[in-house]
């Protein structure tokens, strides 16, 4: 199975 | 005051029509430095779009005071429709405005047709985007990645993207069977956007959903050519070139859990 991660996860809030 | 006018409104619909299916509400900054700049996360929050239309995209540009314009996207579609391709658009809007005026000129009749859009109070989070380093960037012909997109996404509701020094290889598995498409590198001089551009410091393989490969690729009229630039276990970029600007997507991908 794969797993869908939030693109937030990926970045710094400002 | 903001007072933009595009030699065709074609371009701003192109715009629009390409992310308003990922995001309903998004805020546009005007300034006169970076003319308009938009980050919005779609409603899954799976994809980031970054759009960036710089004043050399209008004819004519100006921007007074630094503005947000708060835009339902599905009305602003509804008003760009109004419009002819090749009409005049200018957009209109007040220092402290709570409409968007957006005006249609016809260049051969005498025509002019105005429309005034309420604009909205959008809270959004503003992420921070560093021009990352990637492992490999593949740039090709947006048709053509558009095309394999959309067939893909027949067969599986995965594509998986496998870029080596010699080629990129989209690969799909799914119930009914499994597909691949291979591409190999080449310049053709006569035409230079048919080209396939890989350049790979180390080769890289992910996947992403079917889905949201398929929103990106609603950008495909915007340019003759789109790059890709992918890090293993990092968020890929599709980048599409404006005239003067550019619309990216970053696209998070999915792992094996």
């Amino acid at each position: 199975d794969e797993a869908q991660p939030s693109i937030k996860s990926f970045f710094i809030p400002d | 005051m903001l007072e933009g006018k595009f030699e065709e409104a074609s371009l701003l619909k192109k715009v629009i029509e390409s992310i308003k299916d990922s995001v309903k509400l998004c805020n546009f900054n005007c300034s006169q430095s970076k003319g308009i700049t938009v980050q919005a996360i779609d409603d899954s929050r799976v994809l980031l779009i970054a759009l960036k239309i710089d004043s050399g995209s209008f004819q004519e540009f100006r921007c007074d005071r630094d503005l947000v314009l708060g835009l339902d996207l599905e009305s602003l579609s509804k008003i760009l429709k109004q419009g002819n391709n090749e009409d005049y658009l200018t957009i209109i809007a007040e220092d402290s405005p709570d409409s968007l005026l957006v005006v249609f000129e016809d260049k051969k009749k005498d025509r002019i047709s105005e429309f005034s859009l309420k604009l909205m109070d959008i809270d959004s989070d503003v992420l921070t985007i560093d021009d990352m380093e990637h492992d490999c960037s593949i740039t090709m012909p947006a048709y053509e990645f558009a095309k394999i997109a959309r067939d893909m996404k027949t067969l599986s509701e995965s594509l998986q993207i496998i870029i080596t020094k010699d080629s990129v290889k989209f690969n799909a598995e799914g119930q009914i069977g499994s597909g691949s498409i291979i591409l190999k590198p080449h310049t053709d001089m006569e035409k230079p956007d048919e080209s396939i551009k890989i350049e790979l410091n180390q080769p890289v393989v992910l996947t992403f959903g079917a889905k949201y490969l398929n929103d990106i690729v609603k950008a495909t009229a915007l340019s003759s050519t789109v790059t890709i630039k992918l890090t293993d276990k990092a968020p890929a970029l599709f980048e599409y070139r404006l005239p003067s600007g550019y619309l990216r997507y970053y696209l998070a991908p999915k792992f094996d859990d």
